[in-house]
């Protein structure tokens, strides 16, 4: 989780970039 | 592989999922069918051109990783929207991700590529391969073209590149998956579905092999991304370091 910890929580966030 | 691997979907399964696959495919793209039509379709002028080749390496390679970090977002939103996705173990979506999000970039490519002019959308305008001379890679680049080249000539539609591309993303082969067999009833269902649309769209039977061949050079293309990186990173260790985005640097450098 530590190695991968943006995509890790890219993969958590209900909110996406597009929706932003 | 046992039964539970080789799912036997319903005509109304199939389209189903194409769908879905589509839906999320259209929802996540950079570049929206509106916007590519509005576009110009306008290439970089001489002047543009030499400005890009006339840049330090390490600014040329930073602004590249910039433009794939930029796109791999989009592509984590699209594999978050694949049925069955987020079910796997999440060291399974990383392994997914990390093998397969430039590969998915590199299938996205044929929306935004000209293939008259061999030139591709890149920092606002089209550019021909020796926009990227600075970065030192011509065979990267070549490689790259030639792909666009190739895909383009199948004029995939956006179900067809949808499917293809949740395909790729799925690929129960990778190395260090956890839950192989899950992976690969998600991908059987898949690679089901994209055959069941190009007979729909009445495609020569001989796509589907051709769209396999397709991953093959992806894989190619994306192993020849990392060998450069590695060299580059060799001798600017610190531009990797302090000036590339931070999820670029999770995914292909660590």
């Amino acid at each position: 989780k530590e190695k991968h910890k943006i995509l890790h929580r890219l993969l958590q966030n209900s909110t996406s970039p597009v929706e932003l | 592989s046992n039964g539970d691997a080789s799912p036997t979907l319903t005509l109304a399964e199939h389209d189903h999922l194409a769908q879905i696959i589509c839906k999320s495919h259209l929802e996540t793209c950079q570049y929206l069918r509106e916007e590519l039509q509005e576009m110009s379709w306008q290439s970089f002028l001489q002047e543009e051109v030499e400005k890009y080749q006339n840049k330090p390496q390490e600014a040329m390679w930073q602004l590249c990783a910039v433009k794939i970090t930029d796109a791999v977002q989009y592509v984590v939103e699209f594999a978050k929207r694949i049925d069955g996705f987020m079910d796997l173990c999440q060291n399974d979506q990383i392994v997914l991700l990390k093998a397969g999000s430039l590969e998915v970039i590199f299938v996205r490519m044929c929306r935004v590529f000209d293939s008259q002019n061999n030139t591709v959308y890149f920092d606002g305008k089209f550019a021909s391969p020796d926009v990227f001379k600075s970065l030192g890679c011509d065979d990267l680049i070549s490689s790259v073209f030639d792909f666009g080249q190739s895909i383009c000539s199948l004029q995939l539609t956006e179900e067809e590149i949808a499917l293809f591309s949740a395909f790729v993303l799925l690929s129960a082969d990778r190395s260090w998956l956890r839950e192989k067999l899950q992976v690969e009833k998600l991908q059987r269902k898949t690679e089901s579905a994209l055959q069941h649309i190009l007979q729909k769209n009445h495609r020569d039977d001989g796509v589907l092999e051709k769209l396999r061949c397709k991953a093959s050079a992806l894989r190619a293309l994306c192993g020849l991304h990392s060998e450069k990186l590695a060299a580059f990173r060799t001798v600017y260790p610190d531009a990797v370091r302090t000036l590339f985005p931070p999820l670029y640097k999770e995914l292909f450098a660590a």
